[in-house]
């Protein structure tokens, strides 16, 4: 887990 | 990124144009909702707030789109409340924003991924655009009509959350990517256009305005 998730979709 | 993807953030991009076209050459923002387009604006806002705590290079197509929404968006509501406010529906424009935000906000805390602020600040904007399109349902409820730009702008919006749930059956598919909070509240969103899509087919489409019953 790096901590950020990551939302890709705008 | 896949067709469904990019057609349905261009369709986007082509709601949000064609509403500012409306007001700007019409100069009026009659049958338009005030609370969803300053909804709208919160959303973009909460979700693409890593734009504000970072310096912000235009290296990519992402930044530019997001950069685009918020301020097309801000720039749609000071339209509405400032240069045309005199033009401004706001007495048919009553549903209460608050029944919608907060509930929205307090989702958002209770059923996220992560419980971190800029994670809630997303949730929340997702949850807040599922709903964000019905105070200006609501006004054509009221006013029992929508002018045929409006219905289109309405028909723009509404194709762009139908074709990301075709971009989530894609993904599924072929990535392996679910995000549930994403589709679930995107599902929502694209359900209650569903009998405005059927007003645009049967009216619009064949050259009428949309009327409803009294």
């Amino acid at each position: 887990d790096n901590g950020q998730l990551f939302h890709d979709e705008l | 990124m896949n067709i469904f993807r990019l057609f349905g953030d261009l369709s986007h991009l082509a709601a949000i144009a064609i509403l500012l076209l409306k007001i700007w050459k019409t100069r009026s923002c009659a049958g338009v909702s005030g609370k969803t387009q300053l909804l709208f604006a919160v959303c973009f806002i909460t979700r693409y707030i890593d734009l504000f705590l970072h310096f912000v290079s235009l290296y990519n197509t992402e930044k530019v789109m997001k950069l685009i929404y918020i301020s097309a968006s801000v720039f749609t509501c000071y339209l509405i409340f400032f240069k045309f406010k005199a033009t401004y529906d706001g007495n048919h424009d009553s549903m209460r924003a608050e029944f919608l935000i907060v509930p929205a906000a307090g989702l958002a805390c209770l059923i996220n991924t992560k419980f971190d602020a800029i994670e809630i600040l997303w949730t929340f904007s997702i949850y807040l655009e599922a709903v964000a399109i019905l105070p200006q349902l609501f006004l054509i409820s009221k006013t029992g009509e929508a002018e045929t730009i409006t219905s289109h702008y309405l028909f723009a919006q509404g194709s762009y959350r139908a074709l990301y749930i075709l971009n989530w059956i894609y993904r599924y598919h072929y990535e392996s990517h679910v995000d549930t909070i994403a589709i679930v509240a995107g599902v929502v969103q694209t359900i209650l256009y569903c009998d405005f899509f059927y007003l645009y087919i049967t009216k619009v489409v064949k050259g009428q305005k949309i009327v409803l019953p009294a």
